[in-house]
Formats: structure tokens, sequence, C-alpha cells
């Protein structure tokens, strides 16, 4: 309500951010001018280089840690750090909007204070957010963090308009408006007309050396700057460069003696640029904004393996080493099968397979061609089988061998065999008479000699009997004639005697 | 026993009774 009519209704204002391309990304310079020592520094890359960090690291702020600028900046190999953000001294706890690497830490409600943050797109803002400003999702905030006095507005002083409106109560203008002109450390942040974003720190003491914060306005409005707002300052303002303490911090030590950092809540820094995503996909390293891909692995995310699982075909899978094959196939691509005589996993494994058994390019097993069995078909058939696997039985006669492929009975093929030979002679002299039967085929059957040689036997048998009973029945009719021997000269002697002669029967003559 | 804390002595308090923003919030209306 009470910021002036040539800002209409806007509460805070935008600047697209630098994005150098160079590998520089911070340019730091010390700078000491009359009673004033301190740090102007650069930022060419804000979105992807500077961070809001909690203190500590993450977390630190639900744990109402403190911590040294120098602690925190080492959880994030920060270049340059500053402390930032309020924090209750007593009891740790970060005041404000914190929005830390994306991360919503702590949400003020739309607290009436001047803020500085980053928006996912780039775009730096510096002023008053409501709420539903800091939460929102279209283009949210990856870092936010609040401070107190909006030093400059579009290149002009906006001191006195930061007191009415972050100040509503009359009883503590007082507090801000000391706070405003004391002199003290101070840190402060801006951006000029390029989107750098310019980190200040001047170091002091309150109340005896250091500047207020006109004087800050009126060297940053010098320097270039167009917006920009108070941080945290007296004791807390600490500049760290590389992880060590560069400035003079105000507080004093224990001993008094010495001045000693104080520890802080937030912490802005400068670090290296981060990558998309941050750890690379965990496939590879974040140099300098650019993932650097393992082998394998495929840029810019390194998320994708550089082979695609489709160039592998149906026997491999991509990996980060390319395609890696099914046991039995190769090829870049894994579209060929093993050679013949390999298997297994890169066809790295000899067959073992003989006697021209094929081998199975997977597990290396051996197809024995018939007539072989074995693991590595080694062995021929046993006698009487033959075929593959040598599983069918021979049908040849037990002397005769059969052929371990055909199954055929062949009395040469165990030639080779010494343990076959005699039994090979005895079927080769089997198979030729059998030859030899079936070449000498008979006139009559069987049938037909047994036939004749029946009814020879009966017409034998026949006259047998015939002449037996012929025999008995002569012997049964007269008796036994006697029988005389006479010499044959009588026999033929002279015929004018015949009664000298007593003559025989006919019988006698033929003995 | 070479750590060195600081005493936090050197405040500089926008607010009265606080160290930090502690006031009204801006609303979207």
């Amino acid at each position: 309500d009470c910021q002036p009519l040539i800002y209409g209704n806007l509460t805070h204002e935008t600047w697209p951010a630098s994005t150098h391309p160079g590998v520089s990304f911070v340019k730091s310079k010390a700078f000491l001018y009359k009673n004033w020592s301190g740090h102007i520094t650069e930022v060419y890359d804000p979105l992807r280089t500077v961070s809001v960090l909690e203190p500590g690291g993450p977390g630190g702020c639900k744990e109402f840690r403190r911590e040294l600028v120098e602690t925190t900046a080492k959880t994030r190999k920060c270049v340059i750090a500053q402390n930032c953000g309020f924090f209750n001294t007593h009891t740790g706890q970060c005041l404000g909007n914190i929005v830390s690497d994306g991360r919503q830490v702590k949400n003020s409600g739309g607290v009436q204070n001047a803020q500085f943050g980053i928006r996912e797109d780039g775009t730096l803002v510096f002023g008053y957010l409501s709420e539903e400003e800091v939460l929102d999702r279209i283009n949210p905030f990856v870092q936010l963090v609040s401070g107190v006095v909006w030093l400059l507005r579009s290149g002009k002083v906006y001191i006195e308009e930061s007191i009415r409106a972050e100040c509503e109560k009359t009883q503590e203008t007082g507090n801000l408006q000391r706070f405003v002109d004391v002199i003290s450390a101070r840190t402060a942040v801006g951006h000029d007309t390029e989107g750098r974003l310019i980190l200040f720190h001047v170091d002091g003491k309150t109340d005896t050396r250091g500047m207020n914060l006109w004087e800050v306005a009126e060297l940053l409005k010098e320097h270039g700057v167009i917006n920009a707002i108070n941080l945290d300052g007296g004791g807390s303002s600490t500049y760290v460069l590389n992880g060590s303490l560069a400035n003079f911090p105000s507080d004093e030590c224990e001993d008094k003696s010495w001045y000693c950092p104080r520890a802080v809540s937030t912490v802005l820094c400068v670090h290296e640029r981060l990558c998309q995503p941050e750890d690379c996909s965990q496939h590879g390293t974040c140099v300098n904004g650019q993932c650097e891909c393992q082998p394998g692995w495929a840029a810019p995310t390194c998320a994708n393996l550089t082979c695609q699982p489709s160039a592998c075909g149906e026997h491999g899978l991509c990996t980060s080493d390319g395609c890696v094959c099914d046991a039995g196939w190769r090829g870049v691509n894994c579209s060929q099968e093993c050679t013949a005589g390999f298997y297994g996993d890169e066809c790295k494994k000899t067959c073992t397979c003989v006697n021209g058994g094929s081998c199975d390019p997977v597990r290396g097993r051996c197809t024995c061609r018939a007539g072989f069995h074995g693991d590595s078909c080694e062995q021929e058939c046993p006698l009487g089988f033959y075929g593959l696997h040598c599983l069918q039985e021979c049908q040849c006669s037990d002397l005769c061998p059969c052929d371990p492929v055909s199954g055929s009975c062949n009395a040469t093929f165990r030639s080779e065999r010494n343990t076959s030979l005699h039994r090979a002679g005895h079927c080769l002299a089997i198979q030729m008479w059998k030859e030899w039967r079936e070449q000498e085929k008979p006139y009559l059957s069987e049938q037909s000699w047994v036939v004749i040689t029946a009814t020879l036997a009966a017409v034998l048998l026949t006259s047998l009997i015939g002449n037996l009973i012929q025999v008995c029945g002569k012997c049964k009719g007269r008796p036994q004639q006697e029988y005389s021997y006479v010499p044959l000269k009588e026999v033929n002697g002279p015929r004018d005697s015949p009664n000298r002669s007593t003559m025989q029967p006919a019988k006698a003559l033929f003995q | 026993k070479h750590v060195r804390h600081s005493m936090d002595d050197d405040l500089l308090l926008p607010y009265a009774g606080t160290h930090g923003p502690s006031h009204s919030h801006r609303h979207v209306r």
C-alpha cells in the first residue's frame, strides 16, 4: 500500500540471469576504500553456480544448527561463500524464507521483508513476495533467502521505502532505522545490468567501523548494481575464499585477544556449475556443468546407455559395455551364431565333437551322426544297434553285424575291426549259402517228395509181404528135399549109358 | 583446544528483541 506509484502493484523486480558460457564463472575483487575493506564478487551464471545452503548441509535449519561459513562451504565445495540469512542467535532458528537447490526448507508465510531468489528459469528476483509467490509451482524458486531492507530497486536507493514496508509497527521503527544507519560489517546481494549476481561484503564493527546501509547502497549503485537487498551483518558478516576465511570478522573470541568468525545459519555459496542431474545419474562426473559420462553411457545426462536395446536384437542385452550377446551368438548386434567348432559366451569355447558330430552353439552339446554316440560322439554304436543315438536294433542274424548307419546287414563293413573278423567270415559264409539256396530251386516240393517216398515204400512193403506169404505156403505143402552134389564130369558123361547115371531133379543141376 | 569460539558480541539486530523479521505478512489480494 505504501510503495511509490511508479512501481504499480508490483512489489518485486525480476531480471534474467546471466548465462555466461565460458569456463570462468566467478570473479572476486577485494577493495580497500577510505576505511573500508571488503570484497565484491561477480557471478556469471548464477542459476547454475549459486546455492543457498543450510548450516552444515541439508537439514541444518530443521536441527537449528549454526555452523562456521567455512564448515558449510566445504559441504558443497564452494569457491566463494558468504553468510546470508538472518537467524535467532539464541536458538539457532533459521528465519524467513529458505529454498535450497530447489528444496523448500522454510516458508515464512509471506513475511514482509526483502527477498532474493532465483527461479527455475533463471530469473533473478528481488523484493517483497507473498506466500503464494514463494510457493509458485509453475516457475518455482530454486534458491531463495530473506534479508532485511531492499537497498536498490531498479537502480535507485530504496531504503526509505523499505523501512516503511518492512516495519509497520511504530515502536520498532526506531530499531530498524538504527539498523540502517549504524556503521557495521555488512553483507548484501544484488545484480547488475548483465544479469550477473553481485555478492558484497564489507568488514566492520558495529558503531566503530564499517558502513551504514546508505553507503552500501551508494557503493553498489556506483558499481552498476540494479537491485540489491541487505543480508545479515555485524559479527555474522563472513567471507570465505576456497574454503578459508578471507575477511576480518568482528566478534571477539573467548580470550578477547582475537576476533573469531561466528557460527551462522544459511550460506550463499558460489560453486562450479551443477549438472543436470547433479550426480550425472551416477554414471558420470560433473565437470563445469557438463556430465562426462562413463564409457557406455550417453551424454548429456548419462542416464541412457550408448547402445539402444533394440540394436542388440533378440540374442543380446544392451549394457554399458555395448551389446552383450547370449551364449551361442556373436557380432556387434548379436545376430550371428558361433562359427562351427565354437560355442558358449562370446563363442570362446571350443567344441569337442568328433566323427562328424555337430556342436550346439549354446552349451556345446554334441549331436552325433548316425552310427555314433557318446558325449563327444567318440563311440561307434554297440553291436546290434544302429542309427541316430544308436537306438535302433539290428535285424541281422547273430553272427552278422549290421551297418551302424543304415542298419543293413553287411559282412564287410566291420573289416577294420579285428574283433569282428572271425564273425564277419562266418557271416559271409552264411550269406553265400543262403544266396545259393535261393538260387537252387527244386523241381518238386518237399510235400511231393514225401508222397512219392511213401508210395514207393508201400509198394515195396506189399511186395515183401507177398513173397513171404508165398514162401511160407510152399513150406507147409511138401517136405524138405535133400540135395546131393554130383561132379560136373559125371553130369557131362556119355549119352549112351544113361542108366549109369542116377538122374537127379532139375534143381540139383542148377547147383 | 586451539578452536576459538565467537562470543556473538557484535549483534546487529533489525528488530527489537529478536535477530530477524517477525512482523507483518503479505498476501495476494
